[in-house]
């Protein structure tokens, strides 16, 4: 680096290490050289209050560097933001004011990998309505040598070079940057990970909560004796494990006899012996994603993203997934499902980190910000790309799998053609079934509504019900839902009945109500998942920002029947098989769900 | 992929079980034609009581 040091802004340290000298194992040996720095939070952004760690010995470059972007003297005034990337990672700060010495103070965490990069590149960019982002100058640091350096200070002064000529400085950049404490960094990963199983959200884990946290970490030893490790956890015996109480059983477990052998998120395999790498990766896996991905301050381009990650934002990660089977990774969790036909509770099997990555991404601020910022292209391109693939010939050898994987729920003894008729995946995912296979309850009386499609139901009396007991997103509404061409005022404090297909399910749709088909309405949107982890989610409006066609049913007995067919990630494809003015007859086919965007 | 089913104000009677399920946060595994509810009568004849089901004490 370029750097020069200059006297700290409000430093203090500390002489000794306050907790016990054990808590500082990392890779089961102690670490002698590390010193605590403790600052003092500003109020401006600059130091956060954490306790973090100067290293001084090159063997510890590993873990969660926290690097802040402080300031910049630069020779004009302007907007300025600032650019640092390292290896594969890249963020930025916000843009700051008109000015020539912007302040940002913007503190983000880098992995810091044994023999992975540790030279930062950090660029300086204009920024204003005509030039858009122009780089003005730009600096490289040794972060190895920036972290092992014995300094009074912890922030330098870097020059910034001009990019036409390393000859000309152009300015000059205040950055600070530390080690995360490793305690810090599990106890943050316990932190993390108990807000995604807690399901009921009382910041404890039950008994159930924590057998499925353990079954997710995919070590079938610990899963079986999972009992002895709740009893274990809860340390002061009230029957539940809290935030303390898991990050000790992480970190004393993992040291012993490790907890965890494969990311609950991306299902790799994990180095047991590095325990301080599985905690970064957990860390950042639960935060970004796989850490394939580059962030770049909190914004995901398509570019950028990583296609496995995105791919669990959907029920349909495991289509991927069946020839592996679904215990890849982790253990497979359930959804429970009352049937109707049988009067029982039935499990329906979701791989576990898929319902965990579907909870950190669409349950979290951080999850929907990373959708928000350019993942929804994603979504879409990744539906229609699965479509064009659905519509290929090569397709149809996946049929006799997903029959196998699926075999207990599908049943091919009512589908109309034997399976050899459908020359592509997509023709046999529309199957259709032999007459009668499916029943329409009491068909003579148009005063009964039969169900609409062979999928799991929700019914509310009215839309404060469903908002109650089901759908969490901030901005649902029946306008919302309908669309602006469609008038919600018929509608308003109307009934709701949700129908949800599963990638197993027969896909066609069927007139619930027999009366005229008045029209449709196409609604363009995204193709988030419309498995109830999103539905839940107070983040995420599935039903009202998702792809949609809308049809008004003009009935006898029941009035006006709204009719809104909503695509989801891979299943976009939304095909009608009435047109408008068309007579229809309860239990008439209305149309079909197929792969594509 | 899902199909949301809105009707009018009053118009259906949704069945119990389904509504009992629903108030559970709780899905309920459904098939094609299975039924779904009833028109709910006219606030007319939900007012008036049926002659057809009253006894002379």
């Amino acid at each position: 680096g370029h750097g020069s040091s200059k006297s700290p802004p409000e430093v203090e340290e500390e002489s000794h290490l306050s907790r016990p000298k054990q808590k500082l194992h990392i890779h089961g040996h102690q670490h002698p050289h590390l010193r605590r720095i403790f600052r003092r939070s500003h109020g401006n952004g600059y130091g956060s209050g954490t306790s973090c760690l100067k290293l001084v010995n090159a063997e510890d470059f590993a873990g969660i560097a926290l690097l802040t972007l402080i300031s910049a003297e630069m020779k004009f005034k302007d907007k300025w933001l600032a650019c640092v990337s390292i290896g594969e990672q890249t963020f930025r700060t916000e843009i700051s004011d008109h000015t020539e010495k912007p302040v940002w103070n913007s503190e983000k965490k880098l992995i810091l990998e044994r023999n992975g990069p540790h030279v930062a590149r950090i660029s300086v960019f204009e920024t204003n309505r005509i030039s858009k982002n122009n780089l003005i100058g730009y600096c490289e640091i040794d972060l190895l040598e920036f972290l092992t350096r014995d300094l009074d200070s912890d922030f330098e002064v870097f020059e910034l070079f001009d990019p036409s000529s390393s000859d000309i400085i152009v300015g000059k950049i205040s950055i600070s940057c530390s080690v995360e404490d490793p305690i810090e960094t599990e106890k943050s990963f316990a932190r993390r990970i108990l807000s995604i199983v807690d399901y009921n959200e009382d910041g404890q884990l039950s008994f159930s909560e924590f057998s499925e946290l353990i079954k997710a970490f995919g070590n079938q030893v610990a899963a079986n004796k999972k009992e002895e490790l709740f009893k274990a956890a809860d340390k002061n015996g009230d029957g539940v494990v809290s935030m303390d109480e898991l990050a000790d059983l992480l970190s004393i477990q993992q040291e012993k006899e490790p907890l965890i052998t494969h990311c609950p998120v991306c299902g790799e395999i994990l180095e047991v012996s590095d325990r301080l790498s599985t905690v970064v990766h957990l860390s950042i896996c639960f935060d970004e994603g796989t850490g394939n991905q580059i962030m770049t301050g909190g914004f995901l381009t398509d570019k950028q993203a990583s296609y496995g990650w995105m791919f669990k934002l959907s029920e349909w990660a495991h289509f991927s997934a069946y020839d592996v089977g679904l215990n890849f990774g982790s253990s497979a969790s359930h959804i429970l499902v009352f049937d109707r036909r049988t009067k029982r509770l039935v499990e329906e099997l979701i791989d576990g980190k898929i319902v965990m990555s579907m909870r950190a991404i669409y349950q979290s601020k951080i999850g929907l910000q990373l959708i928000d910022k350019g993942a929804k292209e994603l979504l879409i391109s990744i539906s229609e790309k699965q479509g064009r693939k659905m519509n290929a010939a090569e397709s149809a050898k996946d049929i006799p799998q997903f029959v196998e994987f699926f075999k207990d729920q599908i049943n091919l003894a009512e589908v109309k053609y034997p399976l050899e008729n459908f020359k592509t995946f997509n023709e046999f995912f529309i199957r259709e079934l032999k007459p009668g296979a499916r029943p329409i309850a009491f068909m003579e009386r148009d005063d009964v509504a039969v169900c609409a499609a062979d999928s799991r139901l929700m019914a509310f009396k009215n839309i404060e019900d469903s908002l109650r007991f089901w759908i969490k997103g901030k901005k649902f509404s029946i306008q919302g839902l309908l669309g602006k061409e469609i008038s919600s005022s018929t509608f308003v404090d109307g009934s709701l009945v949700i129908f949800r297909l599963a990638p197993q399910d027969y896909h066609r749709f069927h007139v619930p109500v027999s009366g005229t088909v008045e029209q449709f309405v196409n609604v363009p949107g995204n193709l988030y998942t419309v498995n109830p982890i999103a539905v839940n989610s107070e983040y995420c409006n599935v039903f009202t920002e998702n792809k949609r066609v809308v049809s008004i049913i003009s009935t006898a007995e029941f009035g006006k029947v709204a009719f809104v067919a909503i695509g989801a990630t891979m299943v976009g494809s939304i095909t009608f098989l009435k047109k408008e003015g068309d007579s229809v007859k309860k239990g008439d086919e209305f149309g079909y769900f197929s792969f594509g965007g | 992929s899902t199909v949301i089913c809105v009707f009018e104000k009053g118009a259906i009677q949704i069945d119990e079980d389904l509504l009992v399920n629903s108030a559970r946060s709780l899905e309920t595994l459904v098939s094609v034609g299975m039924k779904l509810g009833v028109a709910a009568r006219k606030q007319s004849e939900i007012d008036l009581p049926n002659l057809k089901n009253c006894v002379l004490e």
